[in-house]
């Protein structure tokens, strides 16, 4: 519940119109919006129970590890029961999957609306998004880590404020499952990494700062 | 630190 009270409301995005290209207009556009979220994201990382008791080291190598998992939660989730198998980046920024071929992120699509078919067969809750998105900051393996321990208790009490939650809804395989579904969510993140960073070096689309130190981060 | 210099700094700022 304090997850959910700490969940920011979803950005729109403000649609580039710098260019004449259709698909570079669609990349600038999402490259802006990803950027904003990311500003987001660090302050609500910070709102995570524990987060803020982590050495200032770890707090950036989970964020620099685990940033890409964690805003791919939140698409996934809204692109869920998207009718024309979209997918949904903000409500007035939606990419099927010829814009997103178009745009160099085929592959990203792939991996996304695998996951999107996955939280939609499992029925996630709110509560159980805002846990993933924590757990996949939580267990982003950042290597090497400060202060291991903390990690560890940081990542102990995630699990069990999720289990507390799944064993009052009396789901006891929901726990597991959930957290079957993350290496789906760090493939499409590799995916969507990899994409933006060729983006940017062999096609020369400008990025904001934070994004690409993030992705740097990860190069 | 340098390199990552804005993340660093939204750490750092008070929520």
């Amino acid at each position: 519940s304090h997850l959910l009270l700490t969940e920011p409301a979803p950005l729109e995005a403000n649609h580039d119109d710098s260019t004449d290209d259709g698909s570079l207009r669609t990349v600038l556009t999402l490259c802006d919006l990803l950027n904003r979220e990311l500003l987001l994201l660090i302050g609500w990382a910070k709102q995570i129970p524990g987060f803020s008791g982590l050495s200032l080291v770890d707090q950036m190598s989970l964020l620099q590890s685990g940033w890409m998992e964690a805003l791919l939660v939140g698409v996934a989730w809204r692109s869920q029961s998207s009718a024309g198998e979209e997918l949904v980046f903000a409500d007035n920024l939606r990419l099927d999957a010829a814009q997103c071929r178009a745009a160099g992120l085929a592959e990203l699509y792939e991996a996304l609306r695998h996951l999107a078919a996955k939280y939609q067969a499992m029925k996630l809750s709110p509560e159980e998004v805002v846990a993933l998105k924590a757990m996949a900051l939580a267990n982003s393996d950042a290597d090497p880590v400060d202060c291991p321990d903390s990690v560890q208790r940081f990542q102990d009490w995630l699990h069990e404020a999720l289990q507390e939650y799944e064993s009052s809804r009396r789901e006891q395989h929901r726990t597991g499952r959930l957290l079957m579904s993350l290496p789906l969510l760090r493939q499409a993140a590799g995916r969507a990494v990899q994409a933006f960073l060729r983006l940017h070096r062999h096609s020369s689309v400008p990025l904001h700062k934070l994004l690409l130190e993030m992705l740097d981060a990860k190069a | 630190k340098e390199k990552h210099k804005i993340l660093h700094q939204l750490l750092q700022n008070s929520t």
